[in-house]
């Protein structure tokens, strides 16, 4: 099956989001 | 006591797997036996997306702020941190040693690599722990099969360049049968 990759970029770039919060 | 499933919400990026976060904390007096360290193990959280684990990880202690003899540990939920747990039992971890001041950054580093799935291991990662001492701190990822060496040093040639480690870090494998055996972790 498929697989989630995220690089360490994305995930940081997630950090601020308001659903972070 | 039984958990709410852990799923991401509206809007979220879910996350390959869902994650646990557990935290230990002993005394170095206490002998390490099998029972006191489950019942020291605490169960903080767990987490199924990108957002969830932002908004739980900025809440707790960075690691190089603890003292003492903690251990902070994620695993993939339904795995136990412990050598015993099925997915572990016949696993085995890479350690590396870190002098004191650089466990928070690497700490971070290891967990995005693992929640990103950079490692192409298939099933084959269990989870992480990052160990605070006294004299120096310890990152190690588990895997499910320490006899697997292909698995094996693709997970070491992964950390070499996701924590872009110093040239003169030294790597450990352990495997958890011998973990058990000498009664120690590293």
């Amino acid at each position: 099956g498929t697989r989630i990759i995220y690089d360490r970029k994305f995930l940081l770039d997630r950090r601020n989001s308001p659903l972070a919060q | 006591i039984r958990r709410k499933p852990t799923s991401p919400g509206a809007g979220e990026h879910p996350l390959q797997y869902n994650y646990t976060f557990w935290y230990s904390r002993r005394t170095p007096s206490r002998p390490a036996n099998t029972q006191s360290y489950e019942q020291n193990i605490k169960h903080i959280g767990s987490v199924a997306s990108v957002e969830q684990f932002w908004k739980f990880y900025s809440h707790l202690v960075r690691p190089g702020d603890l003292t003492g003899h903690s251990d902070f540990h994620i695993f993939k939920e339904g795995i136990k941190p412990m050598w015993e747990d099925e997915a572990n039992k016949n696993g085995g971890k890479w350690i590396i040693r870190l002098r004191k001041g650089l466990a928070s950054r690497f700490w971070e580093n290891i967990i995005l690599a693992m929640l990103g799935e950079q490692f192409m291991v298939g099933e084959e990662i269990c989870g992480v722990v990052v160990s605070i001492r006294f004299q120096e701190d310890i990152l190690s990822i588990w895997n499910k099969t320490a006899n697997d060496q292909v698995t094996t040093s693709r997970i070491r040639d992964t950390l070499r360049r996701v924590l872009n480690l110093p040239p003169n870090t030294i790597m450990e494998y352990k495997t958890h049968n011998d973990s058990l055996k000498d009664n120690s972790s590293f």
